[in-house]
């Protein structure tokens, strides 16, 4: 429901005027999402995979993760496309943990880490607050997810 | 203090309404990406609550196509803020990135949120490439106003759609740097997070997601794998007839993004 709290707080004039936003007086209400954008996007790369490849090859470090309660883009489809980029294993899977829980599942490819964060819907950060920022604090240090 | 630009300054958030007091600085306002049409893109940078000046930057993205990074990366996610049920004030988030890295969200494309167009027609024809052009275009005029962060570890991030927004970014700011030998933009990365990959295989693998998770049933995931192409532009009937069957017949009445949480009434 929090969606419905930020579509009234950024439509506040005083929370406009704090922001420096719509000075041009924009002619429709602020909203989470364009359904004029969506329903008109015009072109869509089908696949990112060879960006992913291209990227891999020159050192970026790329980690994707899964939150996996959603159904919408799943962790399922996640691994599936991932498996086609036939990326060697460095470290097999494991699960690793938060608060001495099970917070997901990782395994760490030449290029790339995957994860899951369990219990975590579409918004990972939202519905496992804790989880997401251990996760965001071990991609930033380039480091494995905890063991333990 | 060292000097900075005078947009930088203009652009300083004093303080946001109901906000609780915070050590972090926070600025906000637009970047112009294409003077003839008019279109401006909207940031929202909430700095590192400790030592900003050593902390890297993180551009956070979000999907849609057409959804804001403000209401769903700022305020529903990794942000320093949460909006209360009022929408009278705003509380802290403990778990908030910002404690990690300087966050930089951004309202992207042109036709989200606060940003936008001055030619209507522009809402009609944006997509992938537009986007990624235009993100780059922000950030080198953004790295202008915000000199402090010129080479400084840059990381983006987003989730969903932005699972096209974030690599295809990242490989526009790859191609820039080539041109040179310290460049500004200083990406060293990437993290996308329940992110669009592969129209193909992300098919197979929801659909397959719904059975195992109980979700269909086993007649309902035959026919879908039966009739339905991934590969094709556009769904034949019959798949759209076993898919939207699945959709209203047997999912129920849940949110579909995150299968376990009480429907919002």
């Amino acid at each position: 429901c929090t969606e419905s709290y930020a579509e009234k707080y950024y439509n506040r004039a005083d929370v406009q005027r704090a922001f420096h936003a719509n000075l041009t007086r924009i002619p429709y209400k602020w909203t989470a999402c364009s359904d004029v954008l969506i329903k008109n996007w015009r072109d869509s790369d089908s696949s990112v995979l060879p960006i992913y490849k291209e990227l891999i090859t020159a050192g970026l470090r790329i980690w994707v993760f899964s939150g996996d309660t959603d159904s919408v883009v799943p962790v399922t489809a996640t691994r599936f496309s991932l498996s086609h980029l036939n990326l060697p294993v460095k470290t097999r899977w494991y699960p690793w943990y938060s608060g001495k829980q099970v917070a997901g599942w990782t395994e760490e490819y030449k290029g790339l880490t995957f994860a899951t964060v369990r219990g975590a819907g579409h918004e990972v950060p939202l519905f496992q607050p804790k989880r997401a920022l251990v996760l965001f604090r071990s991609f930033l240090a380039g480091k494995k997810l905890p063991k333990s | 203090r060292p000097s900075v630009p005078k947009q930088q300054e203009l652009d300083r958030i004093k303080e946001l309404p109901g906000q609780p007091k915070v050590k972090f600085s926070q600025f906000s306002g637009y970047v112009t990406v294409n003077e003839r049409h008019g279109r401006a893109l909207f940031y929202w940078l909430t700095e590192s609550s400790s030592s900003p000046h050593t902390k890297p930057l993180l551009l956070w993205l979000n999907g849609g196509p057409g959804c804001s990074s403000i209401a769903y990366g700022a305020s529903e996610e990794i942000g320093p803020f949460r909006i209360n049920k009022t929408a009278s004030s705003l509380y802290l988030n403990t778990f908030s990135w910002n404690r990690e890295a300087n966050l930089l969200f951004l309202e992207s494309p042109s036709g989200v949120g606060f940003s936008y167009t001055n030619t209507s027609s522009d809402l009609k024809d944006t997509g992938d490439e537009r986007t990624a052009q235009e993100n780059l275009i922000f950030l080198i005029k953004w790295m202008s106003r915000f000199p402090q962060y010129k080479y400084r570890d840059f990381y983006i991030a987003g989730e969903s759609y932005a699972g096209h927004y974030v690599p295809q970014l990242a490989k526009k700011i790859h191609d820039y740097n080539k041109a040179f030998t310290k460049p500004i933009i200083n990406l060293k990365g990437f993290m996308v997070g329940n992110a669009v990959t592969d129209n193909h295989y992300d098919s197979i693998g929801t659909v397959t997601y719904w059975w195992t998770h109980a979700m269909i049933s086993d007649r309902t995931y035959k026919s879908i794998l039966s009739h339905c192409n991934f590969t094709a532009e556009k769904a034949s009937d019959q798949c759209d007839e076993s898919v939207n069957y699945a959709m209203n017949h047997e999912f129920g009445n849940i949110d579909q993004y995150s299968i376990y949480t009480p429907t919002c009434l």
